[in-house]
């Protein structure tokens, strides 16, 4: 059974790749002035890899990257994701806050950024987060596409060992799910922003990961972090936490943001969604709607610090 | 469809960084088939494993031995994810 419509799409329940491929078809019929899907590449089992594209017109504006799902089992981040762009079209032309963004700004946005971990959880494995890559010489499948990135690459906070939930892959971008975004973002140019999210423990990270160096803008990502999550709190009082990867959490190498942000995306940062109820990974579908309201809060904070401070 | 019958996951909270270091430990011991949801990373901060049927008895032991407390998060996964699926079979009946 499929929506006829992203009006009578369910986003308050968890749905394949199929039908989260359908959504976007849907999106971009019944908005085609704004929406406009793109293919940046195919995984490394075949499976197309898409993104969103929001665009009030112009030519190469600056834009705001968004992804989510690029760990599979995170499946509230993929759902979020669903809800945020139906959002977007809902809010345009209606939240002048938004619509001052999208006038000004592109917007890309790529929901299932791991298409075959994602489709393997569905099918095989729920609790499957990797790519599913085949490693020579290893009986053990799969890259973490969050380790992969040519940022510290091989450091410290991340395995070698491709049996590891952590196997950070043979060289940086040898995941195909990770290439494709490095060859869109670099070859677009024109990134501001950019927010990988993941699930969950209710963190909001800038970088870095891979060094314990402070990056240069600390100070004005630490503020505006702040301002985020204060943001995101209003709403339902959801508690989050702070500051760069490796004071927050662990020293991680090969990491999405690190590398964002040494290609000078200045406003990087990664999020973790809600943890209610300790459910983990298997936050309840009832959870997806108010996770997602939460952290747009959370996102326009940062796109419009992005539009209100060009560099 | 792989089972998670019988798996638990195991909140565990670390009192200092040399329970930290002993949980890390664990990670180490791949015939236990740990999947660790919230990696090892600061005194007081929660760590939740997801431990599998046959490794349950080892891994307490092995806490309850370092004086490592914990709780059990989540009692079976498998019912969980039974609960998840018939949510997204019944969403689509409607």
């Amino acid at each position: 059974v499929r929506a006829q419509s992203t009006s009578t799409f369910n986003y308050a329940t968890y749905h394949t790749l199929e039908e989260i491929y359908d959504f976007m078809d849907l999106l971009v019929a019944e908005n085609p002035q704004l929406v406009s899907k793109i293919q940046i590449g195919n995984t490394f089992e075949d499976r197309p890899i898409y993104v969103l594209k929001f665009s009030t017109g112009g030519d190469n504006r600056p834009a705001i990257w968004i992804d989510t799902g690029i760990h599979s089992r995170e499946w509230v981040t993929q759902a979020s994701g669903v809800w945020f762009a139906k959002k977007i079209t809902e809010d345009y032309g209606q939240d002048p806050t938004f619509t001052a963004i999208l006038d000004n700004m592109d917007i890309y946005l790529e929901i299932v950024t791991n298409p075959d971990g994602f489709a393997f959880t569905h099918s095989t494995n729920r609790m499957w987060r990797k790519t599913r890559s085949r490693t020579p010489g290893s009986l053990c499948i799969g890259v973490d596409p969050n380790r992969n990135w040519d940022a510290g690459f091989g450091q410290p906070g991340a395995s070698s060992n491709p049996c590891s939930e952590t196997y950070r892959g043979k060289s940086a971008n040898s995941e195909a799910e990770v290439k494709s975004i490095v060859d869109f973002v670099q070859d677009h140019g024109n990134f501001k922003a950019f927010i990988s999210i993941h699930s969950y423990s209710q963190l909001l990270l800038y970088p870095y990961g891979y060094t314990a160096d402070p990056v240069p803008d600390k100070e004005e990502l630490d503020q505006l972090a702040k301002s985020a999550v204060n943001a995101l709190s209003s709403l339902y009082g959801t508690k989050y936490k702070y500051g760069s990867i490796i004071k927050t959490i662990y020293q991680a190498s090969g990491g999405t943001i690190d590398w964002s942000y040494n290609q000078g995306i200045k406003y990087s940062f990664t999020f973790e969604l809600r943890d209610t109820g300790f459910r983990g990974f298997l936050l309840p579908a009832s959870q997806i709607i108010p996770t997602a309201q939460e952290t747009w809060l959370a996102l326009l904070t940062i796109m419009e610090h992005t539009l209100n401070h060009p560099y | 469809n792989e089972d998670f019958v019988g798996h638990q996951v195991l909140r565990i909270t670390a009192g200092d960084q040399a329970q930290v270091d002993k949980v890390k430990e664990l990670q180490d011991l791949e015939h236990l088939q740990l999947d660790f949801w919230r990696d090892p990373a600061q005194a007081g901060s929660p760590i939740d494993v997801r431990v599998p049927f046959p490794s349950i008895q080892s891994v307490k032991i092995f806490l309850e031995a370092h004086d490592i407390s914990y709780k059990v998060m989540i009692e079976d996964v498998q019912l969980l994810l039974e609960e998840e699926q018939a949510q997204m079979s019944a969403a689509r009946a409607r």
